[in-house]
């Protein structure tokens, strides 16, 4: 899987997902 | 190139000789399995694989006699509601968890015995209107539950004696959850399907739900298994017990899709199709091994992640295959006829 498939990748896609979610 | 990839790689005659004959145990007074599993059982500071098998009203625990031998070691009744499922508690010794309940779960029980005090029990975990349950590492069980308003997502960590030591809410999604997956690596990361064919990932310490991405409406019902997490991708296998044949890719019994939980974009990496000319799928998945039970009355087993049927267990001349379990920790595949056959393969 390339980023043109998927759009950009984050390897810290977890943290940043916990920080922006609501709590 | 993805194209290429969605394209399925069936072998002409799959090898059977993946999977090997370890010993079979039967259990003669069993007229209805309805599952069967392994649990890691600790005795006399020895620590050993054990077989559980379920019917509608009995739980047994098998012991290793020799290679070949299983001896049934204990039996627990339970009379009251009948036994749906084994839920498989990786990694966790001395405990058996399984789901009760009519046509769906309505109560999670854990079951003890002590061979040195010769004393057992079962206590209640849960109840409710269950709709989903997964055991993960760390005594810990995830359930999705439901009532007329609204949905609850529960992680109970269990103790060493089979009670509740603390119990952390999931936030729940609006679609009722399917299935839950534990993700391979990430101890506090978790992903769930969902009955509008989306997959969810949470984060366990905190109960938040962190993701909502759809699988597409060409697999309705799909189920998830297992998840893996790769270079800022979560790969997750799913399965899909009602996806209709296509001429492109056969009869899809599993999926591995990529997701990028970044932006909530998907694409199929690979397809495990059902082999030529079989219909219908129970399947269940350990590490990249996939293996379901057909229609047929035979077993497939596949390499996930090569989209390959690597092994069929055609039925018998003893009867039809009804249940397929992979073992804990890699030991093997179980095969189970309705009777109270099993048989352990190794693969």
């Amino acid at each position: 899987c390339s980023e043109s498939d998927l759009g950009p990748i984050s390897l810290n896609w977890f943290e940043e997902l916990t920080a922006e979610a609501p709590p | 190139a993805v194209a290429e990839q969605l394209t399925p790689v069936l072998l002409d005659g799959p090898r059977e000789e993946s999977l090997q004959l370890v010993s079979e145990l039967k259990d003669s007074s069993c007229s209805c399995a309805v599952d069967v599993g392994t649990v890691w059982w600790e005795a006399a500071g020895r620590r050993e694989l054990r077989v559980v098998t379920a019917s509608e009203s009995t739980v047994s625990l098998w012991e290793p006699l020799a290679p070949d031998c299983w001896g049934k070691v204990y039996t627990w009744h339970l009379r009251e509601v009948p036994v749906i499922q084994i839920v498989p508690l990786p990694d966790t010794c001395n405990l058996v968890c399984v789901a009760l309940g009519e046509l769906e779960i309505g109560e999670i029980r854990l079951l003890l015995h002590s061979s040195e005090t010769d004393s057992s029990k079962h206590s209640l975990v849960k109840t409710g209107n269950i709709k989903a349950v997964v055991g993960l590492k760390d005594r810990r069980l995830v359930s999705s539950s439901r009532t007329m308003q609204e949905q609850q997502v529960e992680m109970v960590l269990l103790s060493e004696t089979g009670g509740s030591k603390d119990r952390q809410s999931l936030m729940p999604p609006e679609e009722t959850v399917t299935a839950f997956a534990e993700v391979e690596g990430m101890r506090e990361a978790l992903v769930g399907t969902t009955a509008g064919n989306s997959v969810v990932v949470w984060n366990l310490k905190t109960g938040q739900l962190l993701k909502k991405m759809h699988v597409g409406y060409s697999y309705p019902a799909s189920i998830c298994h297992r998840a893996y997490s790769d270079s800022g991708l979560l790969f997750v296998v799913l399965s899909h017990p009602l996806a209709k044949k296509s001429e492109s890719c056969g009869s899809p019994a599993f999926r591995v899709v990529a997701f990028n939980p970044h932006t909530g974009q998907s694409t199929g990496v690979m397809f495990s199709c059902l082999p030529l000319s079989c219909a219908g799928r129970q399947g269940d998945v350990w590490d990249t091994a996939g293996a379901a039970v057909l229609t047929s009355g035979a077993v497939a087993v596949w390499d996930l992640l090569q989209g390959r049927c690597v092994a069929v267990l055609p039925p018998g001349p003893a009867g039809h295959w009804a249940l397929a379990r992979w073992a804990t920790s890699g030991a093997g595949l179980l095969a189970g006829r309705r009777d109270g056959t099993v048989h352990l393969y190794r693969y």
